[in-house]
């Protein structure tokens, strides 16, 4: 099994990696990579370690070798089917960010209580009433909720996606969400990062 | 001196006592705050032990006190104004984030390059050329750059950015900037973390 902190530097490889093989580099050191990330190259090769002698010794990594299992890691050779909960201004980025498709997981239904909203679409994905969620789940198979509605709504709304058969929720509301142990949360405190920016502001500039 | 690992939780704390604070709950012990987050109490405990002995024995942490000391050390006394870069869906979103205002942030300004944007308003904030960068920086007192640009125009900005006298940089682009050793970057890569879970989701349902 690799460990968990090994797993949370996943995505920080894969964009690198991307990115050299968008720029048509195949082969590039560990010391390359470290130096571009900010970490150390002992950090980056124990990591990279725990997928099997991925690099040539002397000559560095073969960028799409590693690139394929890190998404295979990652569990992206899989489509995953996603429903966004609150269309609202984050719900309606999301929904046209093509960086989610590039990464297996395709937006499949937006959920509303505002009747302004309903059967409308955005970015071409169709906006159901919340009352649908159950029917639809199962119809599209969707599998990851999204919840970007409001703070106050986020438990109720967790509720339901859980009564509906979703087995995972990427909750972008600023709560701690009450959920059975077998549902999958990923937190996303956008504001967190900016806060550590204003810590190191504030400690330099006072 | 804080170590960097405690400051990166921080904003976790500051959530749950924020919603403790919402909730008219004034003592909480170690135990309670942990278990709403998932983390050992120890952890916790050893967190808050590098501002001052605030916990009450037996009796638990003052909210609004921690709260407050939190704020502090997070530099969040003081205001800090912030120029969007990129009034795409993204920006537009965070443009009209109540929550950036909440935690000391204000957006005073939104730079853009289509002719279509320039000279309206997100959220009642005015878009600006970038061609104005500069000039409105220095009026403005604008100090955090947010980039929501396109990755290929991404690095482009940023030396703008350095050259208009910004001292930090908030780059949700997926790509990594190079900047002055003295400008500070915060990435945000909101893909990291749906990456987690899918990793989790593939791993227990394949
Ligand atoms: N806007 C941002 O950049 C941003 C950043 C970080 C976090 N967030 C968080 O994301 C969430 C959404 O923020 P936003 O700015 O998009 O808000 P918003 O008000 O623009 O959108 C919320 C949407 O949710 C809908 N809604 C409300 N209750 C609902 C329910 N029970 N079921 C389905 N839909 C419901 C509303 O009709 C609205 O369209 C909030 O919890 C916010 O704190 C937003
Ligand atoms: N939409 C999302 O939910 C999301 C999520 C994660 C990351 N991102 C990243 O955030 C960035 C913005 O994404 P988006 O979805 O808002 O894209 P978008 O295409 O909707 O918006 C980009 C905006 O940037 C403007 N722009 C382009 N070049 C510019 C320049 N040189 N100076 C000023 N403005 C310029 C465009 O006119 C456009 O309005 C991208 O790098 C994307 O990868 C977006």
């Amino acid at each position: 099994v690799i460990p968990k902190a090994t797993v949370s530097r996943l995505p920080l490889y894969l964009q690198a990696l991307t990115e050299y093989d968008h720029l048509g580099i195949t082969l590039v050191s560990s010391e390359e990579i470290a130096q571009k990330l900010g970490i150390t190259s002992s950090q980056l090769r124990k990591d990279l370690s725990y997928f099997g002698g991925l690099g040539i010794r002397g000559a560095g990594y073969d960028v799409a070798c590693l690139l394929g299992r890190i998404k295979e890691i990652l569990g992206m050779q899989k489509k995953r089917r996603l429903a966004i909960i609150g269309a609202g201004k984050l719900g309606t980025a999301l929904a046209g960010y093509r960086g989610l498709q590039q990464h297996g997981l395709e937006v499949k239904a937006l959920f509303e209580i505002d009747k302004g909203k309903i059967g409308t679409a955005i970015a071409g994905v169709p906006v159901y009433p919340l009352a649908e969620l159950h029917a639809q789940t199962a119809r599209l198979g969707l599998e990851i909720a999204v919840l970007t509605v409001p703070a106050a709504a986020a438990q109720k709304v967790a509720d339901l996606v859980v009564e509906a058969g979703f087995k995972a929720i990427w909750n972008f509301a600023p709560i701690r969400l009450e959920v059975p142990e077998n549902i999958i949360v990923q937190y996303e405190d956008l504001v967190a990062g900016v806060l550590t920016l204003v810590h190191h502001l504030s400690r330099k500039l006072g």
